[in-house]
C-alpha cells in the first residue's frame, strides 16, 4: 500500500524515512593530513602515553581522507579523517557536505577522534552552496569567537537563529566524544512544527558545513608542550552525520535518483510536481498549493475544463469567493467553448442539449443566415439567430409565412400585397 | 409546408456590396 493513500484511496500525508542523509555522500575538506606528502603526527589517549604516526595520503595504510568522515562507522574499527597538523597556528579548517537536495534536518553529529576543538561551528545552506547561515557555535568564548552571548535563551523571536553553547567542553574524555546539534532541541514551536513555516524553514539544508575555528582555548595547559608541539595539533573526525528526513513537504514517502540527472528528487504523490513536491502539476492548479499537515493533505487539484483545455491558471479572488474550493480558471478553452470552465459555448455557437457539455460536439455554429439575420450570435439554448422583420426559421434563412423574397438585403422579406 | 429558403442570387447587390457574403 502507498503510504500517500488511505484504504479508501484518500491522500494522505507522507513523509520520506529518517536516514543519515551523509551517509556516502563526498565531504570537501579543506585541509587533509599527508596530502602534501608524509606528515608526522602524535596523539594522545587516556589511558596510552603519547604516540607518533605518519600520514600519508598515497598510502592507502596511512592515509585518512575526507571519504572516511560518511563512510560505515564501526566503532571496533575507526576510520578517522585527519586535518593537516599545525592547525593551532592555522586558520579555519571546513569540512563542506552537499546532501544533493534539500533535506529536514534533525540534528548533526561530528564524533571525534582527537580530542574536541575549543571552538567550532556548524551552519548550513539551502541553496546548495551559494549562501550560508549559522546553524550552531560551540565555544568556550563565545562572544570573543563568535560574537554571541553564552547559551543565550530562545524565544518565539529568535527561535530560527543560532546559538553559542560550550555544552561540549567537558573535560572528558579527553579525546573522542560526539558533539551533536539538534537542530529543534529549545526551539518554542517545535512541538507544532507543522503549523511552523519559520521553523520548517529552519531545519531546510541542501549543505552543511563544519568549521573548527580553534583547538584549544589560550592559556588551556598542553601536554608535550615545547616538544615537537604542531604535531599534537589537528583535528580528527571519524563520523559526520547529517540526520534528517528528504524534503516532500508531506507528499512523497521516499526520494529517488533522477534518471537525466542522476539527482535526488521526491517521487511526488497527490499531483505535485518538483525536486521537494512544492508545487502542483501542470493543469492541477484549482487550489493553491500547500505543504500536506497531519490533518490535511492538501492534494493538488485538476482544474475542471469539462475536458476542452489543456492549461489553467489559479485565481486567488475566485477561490476565496468559492469558500475556499476552486480557483481555478481555464485557459485556452477549444472546440468553440468559453467560460472559466470551459463550460458554455463561445459567442456564434450554441449548446447541443443532446450533448454533455464534455463532448468535443456540444457547441454548434449558430451559422445565422448573413441577411436574413440581424446579428451573428444566437441564443445559446435554442441556436434561434434574431431574425429580421418577416424572417423565419432557426438560422433566419427563410421568408415567414405571408411574406416573400425581395431583391432588397435590408430588408429581405416583405409582406404580399 | 415548407417555407422556400432567401435564395441568394435574387437579391440586388447593386447599393449594399459590402455586405455580399463572399462566395467560398
Amino acid at each position: 500500500p502507498d503510504p500517500c493513500y488511505d484504504e479508501h484511496g484518500a491522500a494522505r500525508r507522507c513523509i520520506p524515512d529518517f536516514v543519515n542523509a551523509a551517509f556516502g555522500k563526498e565531504v570537501r575538506a579543506s585541509s587533509t593530513c599527508g596530502a602534501r606528502g608524509p606528515n608526522r603526527y602524535c596523539a594522545r589517549s587516556e589511558e596510552s602515553a603519547r604516540t607518533c604516526h605518519t600520514c600519508d595520503a598515497s598510502d592507502p595504510r596511512r592515509a585518512h581522507p575526507a571519504s572516511y568522515l560518511t563512510d560505515l562507522n564501526n566503532p571496533h574499527n575507526l576510520t578517522c579523517w585527519q586535518s593537516e597538523t599545525g592547525v593551532q597556528r592555522a586558520p579555519n579548517v571546513s569540512l563542506t557536505l552537499s546532501l544533493g537536495k534539500k533535506f529536514e534536518v534533525t540534528y548533526v553529529s561530528v564524533q571525534f577522534c582527537s580530542r574536541r576543538p575549543d571552538s567550532m561551528a556548524i551552519s548550513k545552506s539551502m541553496d546548495y552552496g551559494k549562501t550560508w547561515v549559522p546553524f550552531q557555535f560551540y565555544s568556550t568564548q563565545c562572544r570573543k569567537v563568535y560574537g554571541r552571548p553564552s547559551r543565550a535563551p530562545i524565544t518565539k523571536q529568535n527561535e530560527q537563529e543560532a546559538v553559542c553553547t560550550d555544552a561540549h567542553a567537558d573535560a572528558r574524555p579527553l579525546s573522542g566524544g560526539l558533539v551533536a546539534f539538534s537542530t529543534l532541541d529549545g526551539r518554542p514551536s517545535a512541538h507544532d512544527f507543522d503549523s511552523s513555516p519559520v521553523l520548517q524553514d529552519w531545519v531546510t539544508a541542501t549543505d552543511i558545513r563544519v568549521t573548527f575555528s580553534r583547538l584549544r582555548a589560550p592559556g588551556e595547559p598542553d601536554e608535550g608542550e615545547g616538544e615537537d608541539e604542531d604535531a599534537q595539533h589537528f583535528y580528527a573526525v571519524s563520523d559526520l552525520q547529517v540526520g534528517g528526513r528528504c524534503k516532500c513537504n508531506g507528499h512523497a514517502s521516499r526520494c529517488v535518483r533522477e534518471r537525466e540527472s542522476g539527482g535526488l528528487v521526491c517521487d511526488c504523490k497527490h499531483n505535485t510536481a518538483g525536486a521537494e513536491c512544492d508545487r502542483c502539476k501542470p493543469f492541477h492548479y484549482d487550489r493553491p498549493w500547500q505543504r500536506a499537515t497531519a490533518r490535511e493533505a492538501h492534494e493538488c487539484v485538476a482544474c475542471n475544463c469539462n475536458l476542452h483545455a489543456r492549461r489553467c491558471r489559479f485565481n486567488m479572488e475566485l477561490y476565496k469567493l468559492s469558500g475556499r474550493k476552486s480557483g481555478g480558471v481555464c485557459l485556452n478553452c477549444r472546440h468553440n467553448t468559453a467560460g472559466r470552465h470551459c463550460h458554455y459555448c463561445k459567442e456564434g455557437y450554441y449548446r447541443d442539449m443532446s450533448k454533455p457539455i464534455s463532448h468535443r460536439k456540444a457547441c454548434k455554429a449558430c451559422d445565422c443566415h448573413p441577411v436574413g439575420a440581424a446579428g451573428k450570435t444566437c441564443n445559446q439554448t435554442t441556436g434561434q439567430c434574431p431574425c429580421k422583420d418577416g424572417v423565419t426559421g432557426i438560422t433566419c434563412n427563410r421568408c415567414a409565412k405571408g411574406y416573400q423574397q425581395s431583391r432588397s438585403p435590408i430588408a429581405p422579406c416583405i409582406k404580399i400585397p | 409546408e415548407v417555407l422556400p429558403t432567401l435564395d441568394m442570387a435574387l437579391f440586388d447587390w447593386t447599393d449594399y456590396e459590402d455586405m455580399k457574403p463572399v462566395d467560398n
